[in-house]
């Protein structure tokens, strides 16, 4: 996958951290101190469908070449998640039990198009 | 999206960076309480002491050998995942006592548990950790209770006798009663703690934070009914 550049426009992972003390949360989430809320944002032409990143290889440029030169209708396909990971959070209930937990595919860890 | 152009995949207006920024925190919010079942953020009215966490997160890596979630949490920052049930999400909760009502020979103890957590997971196991200080071998009974289904008294879920034989940590499998506490309105554990007439109360009289009793559950996210319809 890659990650967004300043001035990115094709499909990227943009890397957004949300620090739990600048939203007053830290007082019940124990740890950890914030939450990686990447997401996904960029163009998917048409020559890009179906290439988890960018090309990589000299096989899929010109896979790629043939496809944008196709008659095809262009119809843009999507920027998605390719890979995601489980959140851990420990954190008071508000009966102050501790609880721990995963949650499941909450950080995005790669983009890609659909 | 550029600044000031529209977004080519939501035919929307892109938003300013600062109000694109306050969206995003937004959402993350909304995502995280979503996901642990919140409607809002908890307010905490009293956060177990750091001693009284500290000792029950000992006495649990005593009992347990398995990579237990909790007892490396405050090792060394690092937040041991879960044991990866089928993909289920998995829930560790470590609840203090309550001092309920007692007197020489008997003390009450309560246990809460939230009701977001009660009606969307089940539980796997579930363990009473008792700190015992008896000088002397003595018998002790400890009953469960729950409210009883209108919720105006108190019935005995389960019931055990135990010979006390020294000082130190004891523990009793309570996951039944947690099970079926879940099911409740309210899902609050009742502890009851006696001892015969004539003998000596074993319980610590100061409760001081090492010796704080506790209850550590396994729960896990209920799979979401699906109602088939012929």
């Amino acid at each position: 996958g890659v990650d967004c550049g300043g001035d990115s426009r094709m499909c990227c992972r943009q890397e957004f951290f949300v620090d739990f003390k600048e939203i007053g949360w830290e007082d019940w989430i124990i740890q950890p101190e914030g939450y990686h809320m990447n997401y996904c944002a960029g163009l998917c032409p048409l020559h890009m469908a179906g290439i988890p990143g960018l090309a990589a290889s000299f096989h899929t440029a010109v896979l790629n070449r043939i496809k944008a030169a196709s008659a095809a209708a262009a119809v843009d396909s999507c920027c998605v998640p390719t890979q995601r990971r489980p959140l851990s959070l420990l954190y008071y209930d508000r009966d102050s039990n501790i609880v721990k937990t995963d949650i499941p595919d909450m950080i995005v860890d790669s983009c890609g198009c659909t | 999206a550029a600044k000031g152009t529209w977004c080519p995949a939501c035919g929307v207006a892109a938003l300013a960076p600062g109000i694109q920024r306050d969206a995003l925190l937004a959402l993350a919010k909304q995502s995280i309480l979503a996901k642990l079942h919140m409607p809002a953020r908890p307010n905490i009215p009293q956060p177990p002491s750091r001693g009284t966490l500290l000792t029950a997160l000992r006495r649990m890596r005593a009992q347990r050998s398995d990579t237990a979630a909790f007892p490396g949490m405050l090792q060394d920052g690092h937040i041991p995942h879960l044991h990866p049930g089928m993909g289920l999400q998995e829930y560790e909760i470590l609840s203090f006592a309550e001092s309920g009502s007692s007197t020489s020979r008997r003390v009450h103890l309560h246990f809460r548990f939230s009701r977001e957590l009660a009606g969307s997971t089940k539980i796997l196991q579930a363990t009473l950790y008792l700190f015992w200080a008896a000088p002397s071998p003595q018998p002790v009974t400890i009953r469960l209770l729950q409210p009883d289904p209108v919720g105006l008294n108190m019935t005995v879920a389960s019931e055990t006798r135990l010979e006390v034989r020294k000082s130190g940590w004891t523990t009793l499998d309570v996951g039944a009663a947690v099970q079926s506490l879940f099911r409740q309105e309210i899902p609050r554990l009742t502890v009851e703690l006696e001892v015969p007439e004539d003998w000596e109360s074993p319980f610590p009289s100061d409760h001081s934070d090492s010796h704080w009793p506790f209850v550590v559950a396994q729960a896990q996210a209920r799979t979401p009914h699906h109602v088939h319809r012929r």
